[in-house]
C-alpha cells in the first residue's frame, strides 16, 4: 500500500498573470514527482500540488527564489489518510 | 445493510458494497430501476449502470455517472446518493416524475472500478484507470482524456506517467469505450453529464479548442442556472462556462465527445472541496455535497425534458 507520510499539499496563489507559466512549468520538472490536484488555470484560481517528502525542500526553494507565495494546504497527507480510514472502519463496525 | 434505507449515505464505501447496494436497489424497485452492465473494466469488473425508467423503449435519456477519475470518492459517493434520491422522490416530487414520465435516466456510480479498487486498497491517489502501458513501468490512463474529441491535441500527455496520459489511441480504455458504444447502440440521449471533483465548476464543451461551441449561449445559461440553484442551499460557490476558458485546454475529454455525438446538454462538474481537503474530503460533507449538485442536477434535468430536440 502507497504510504504518503511526509506528503504535503501546497496551496499556490499566482500573483499575477506573469507568475502563472513560471507555476507550470514545475509540471515539467518529473524530478519532483508532483502531482497537481487543481491545475494552473489563472490568477484567480489556486493550484495544489502534492509534493512528495523528498521534494519538499527543493520545490519550496523553487518558489520562494521566485517569490511565488504558497500555503501548506495539508501539512502530512498520510495523517489525513489515516484519519479517513479509521472514519470508514469504526462506521463499518457501527453498522455492523 | 439489510435495504438501502439503512444504507449508510454519509460515509465511504467500498466497491463492492457500492455494488451491493445497487443490488438492493434493483430488488427494492422493480418497477423503476433495472441494472445494465455495460462492459467489464480491463480488471474484469462489471461496468454498471443503473436504469431508471417508468416505460417505453429508448427513450429520450439523461446520462450521468462519477467517479471516472477514480480518487474523487466525493463523486461515487454522491452518485449512490443520487440513486435513493431518484427513486425516493419520484411519485412524490413532480419535477423528478415529469422528467421520468418522459425520460429514463441512467447512471454509472463507479466509472473506474479498477482505479477505485485500488484506492481502497493500494494507493489512495490513484486517478486513472490500471491497464498496464506497452513499454512503460508506468500504469494506466486518465479516462477524461481518451475520448476521440480532440484527440491527441494539447490538453493531454503522451507520457504513459504522466497523470493526463491519453493512451495509446482514442477508446483504447474498456471502460470508456463500453460508454462510447452504449450511447452510441441507443441513440437517444439528450443530456449527459460527468462528475468529476474538486474545485466547484460547472463546465461544458469544449476543451480542445477555443471554437465556442454552437449552443453555448443556452448552455451558459443554464449552467447559470444551475450553479444558482446549487448555491441556494449552502452558499457553495461555483464558477461556469466552458472548459478551455474556465480551466484549461484539454484534449480527448468526456463531454467533448458527447456534445460532438449530438448531445447538447453536455455537463462536467467539480464538486467541492470548499475548504482545504482537497480529494480527502471528510465524509461529513458527503451528503451536504450531494443535496447541493441535485439542485442543480435537476435544472438541467428538468431544462433538458421541457427543451427537446
Amino acid at each position: 500500500k502507497e504510504m504518503f507520510e511526509g506528503h504535503q499539499v501546497l496551496r499556490i496563489v499566482a500573483k499575477d498573470e506573469t507568475q502563472l507559466p513560471l507555476i507550470k512549468n514545475l509540471e515539467d520538472m518529473v524530478e519532483f514527482e508532483l502531482d497537481f490536484w487543481r491545475g494552473v488555470t489563472d490568477v484567480s484560481s489556486p493550484v495544489d500540488v502534492r509534493v512528495p517528502f523528498h521534494s519538499l525542500q527543493s520545490v519550496k526553494i523553487h518558489l520562494e527564489s521566485q517569490d511565488i507565495e504558497y500555503s501548506i494546504m495539508i501539512g502530512d497527507l498520510q495523517v489525513m489518510l489515516d484519519e479517513e480510514q479509521q472514519e470508514m472502519e469504526s462506521a463499518a463496525r457501527i453498522a455492523e | 445493510p439489510r435495504n438501502t434505507d439503512s444504507f449508510d449515505f454519509s460515509r465511504y464505501h467500498t466497491i463492492s458494497e457500492i455494488y451491493s447496494f445497487q443490488d438492493m436497489l434493483v430488488a427494492e424497485n422493480p418497477n423503476l430501476v433495472s441494472k445494465i452492465v455495460i462492459g467489464q473494466s480491463y480488471e474484469g469488473r462489471p461496468l454498471n449502470v443503473l436504469k431508471f425508467s417508468t416505460g417505453g423503449t429508448k427513450r429520450p435519456a439523461i446520462w450521468l455517472d462519477t467517479g471516472i477519475h477514480s480518487r474523487e470518492w466525493v463523486t461515487q459517493a454522491s452518485g449512490t446518493w443520487f440513486a435513493k434520491k431518484i427513486v425516493t422522490d419520484y411519485g412524490r416530487d413532480p419535477a423528478i416524475t415529469a422528467i421520468l414520465n418522459k425520460m429514463d435516466i441512467f447512471l454509472e456510480i463507479v466509472t473506474n472500478p479498477d482505479g477505485y479498487y485500488f484506492t481502497h486498497n493500494s494507493n489512495r491517489m490513484w486517478r486513472k484507470t490500471r491497464k498496464p502501458n506497452s513499454g512503460s513501468s508506468c500504469v494506466g490512463v486518465d479516462p477524461n482524456r481518451n475520448w476521440d474529441a480532440g484527440f491527441g491535441g494539447a490538453g493531454a500527455s503522451n507520457n504513459p506517467c504522466s497523470e493526463t496520459y491519453r493512451g495509446p489511441r482514442a477508446h483504447s480504455e474498456p471502460e470508456v469505450k463500453s460508454i462510447v458504444d452504449f450511447v452510441k447502440s441507443h441513440g437517444n440521449f439528450k443530456a449527459f453529464v460527468s462528475i468529476h471533483s474538486y474545485s466547484q465548476m460547472l463546465l461544458y464543451p469544449y476543451g480542445y479548442t477555443k471554437t465556442p461551441c454552437k449552443d453555448q449561449a443556452e448552455l451558459h445559461n443554464l449552467a447559470k442556472k444551475a450553479i444558482t440553484d446549487l448555491a441556494s442551499l449552502y452558499n457553495t460557490s461555483y464558477r461556469y462556462g466552458s472548459i478551455i476558458n474556465t480551466i484549461y485546454q484539454a484534449s480527448g475529454g468526456t463531454i467533448d465527445w458527447t456534445y460532438n455525438q449530438g448531445i447538447k446538454y453536455s455537463y462536467t462538474f467539480e464538486l467541492r472541496d470548499t475548504g482545504r481537503y482537497g480529494f480527502i474530503l471528510p465524509a461529513n460533507q458527503i451528503i451536504p455535497t450531494a443535496k447541493e449538485t441535485w439542485l442543480a442536477l435537476m435544472a438541467i434535468m428538468d431544462h433538458t425534458s421541457k427543451n427537446m430536440y
